[in-house]
């Protein structure tokens, strides 16, 4: 038996809104530590990782791990349904399941329950190395999600570069070219906090770091982690109960 | 252009 009620049901539904429009279908998979996510794109160019630890449930239990196929659009149609101050209960069977579950509780009134067809996903899973990065950058979530949308109109590759006096996102266009930089502030309204063992200088494609900041409303504050010639991490974490992380594989030159 | 890296290409399946 899975069972755990989410009391902020917003968040769950912001994950899934966060990852809808780069992964179709995925894994809940369910744990007595945790119910997590991880999906590459169908491109193989990214990859999503979601963690929410069983401490952001009340009433969790979980008897055996169990992994929940959900599509994601229709996990999203059914949570349009959900009210903002809702909790949700999930609930699913031990053995191959065929749906998921879902009271949305808010008022004392008012209970809605949905079944959402489960399937079956074969996935791959990732593993991914533990390592320490050479940069990370920690900034606004809204502000970095600016940046992402306003460069998109100059070009199709963001090269970010992270060196001594800052953070520099460049395009370079058909129509021209622009630089934002972005350095340390301790400014408590839009604090950035940079880490760096060595510069570092990664190219990335704006489409995806575009689907990545779909997840800006889950965090006030996003953490971005690069090594030279790996996928750079885009972090937003929830509160301290889990986090959605991106992983984007960086273009390589010539 | 630059070519795109895959994502499998850095991580090993488990």
């Amino acid at each position: 038996m899975f069972e755990a009620q989410l009391v902020e049901g917003k968040t769950f539904k912001a994950i899934i809104e966060a990852i809808k429009d780069l992964v179709v279908d995925c894994n809940l998979d369910c744990s007595e530590e945790e119910v997590a996510i991880q999906s590459m794109d169908s491109a193989h160019v990214s990859l999503v990782a979601v963690r929410l630890s069983a401490s952001a449930f009340s009433n969790y239990r979980c008897d055996r791990p169990n992994s929940l196929g959900i599509n994601t659009a229709n996990m999203s149609k059914i949570l349009k349904m959900l009210g903002k101050d809702d909790s949700i209960t999930f609930k699913a069977e031990d053995e191959s399941p065929d749906s998921l579950t879902m009271l949305f509780e808010g008022g004392k009134s008012t209970i809605a329950d949905f079944e959402l067809k489960l399937m079956d996903i074969e996935t791959e899973q990732l593993g991914i190395p533990d390592t320490p990065y050479q940069c990370t950058i920690q900034m606004r979530a809204d502000e970095f999600q600016r940046i992402v949308r306003d460069l998109q109109v100059l070009g199709d590759t963001c090269t970010i570069s992270c060196g001594k006096e800052g953070v520099r996102f460049s395009v370079t266009g058909a129509i021209g070219n622009g630089n934002i930089l972005v350095r340390s502030s301790d400014e408590d309204k839009d604090k950035v906090t940079i880490n760096m063992e060595e510069p570092v200088e990664l190219n990335f494609a704006l489409r995806y770091l575009n689907f990545f900041t779909k997840a800006t409303p889950l965090a006030e504050n996003v953490v971005i982690s690069m090594s030279p010639d790996v996928p750079v991490v885009v972090e937003y974490p929830i509160e301290e109960f889990g986090h959605v992380k991106f992983y984007l594989a960086p273009k390589i030159e010539e | 252009r630059k070519p795109q890296a895959r994502m499998d290409s850095f991580f090993a399946v488990k």
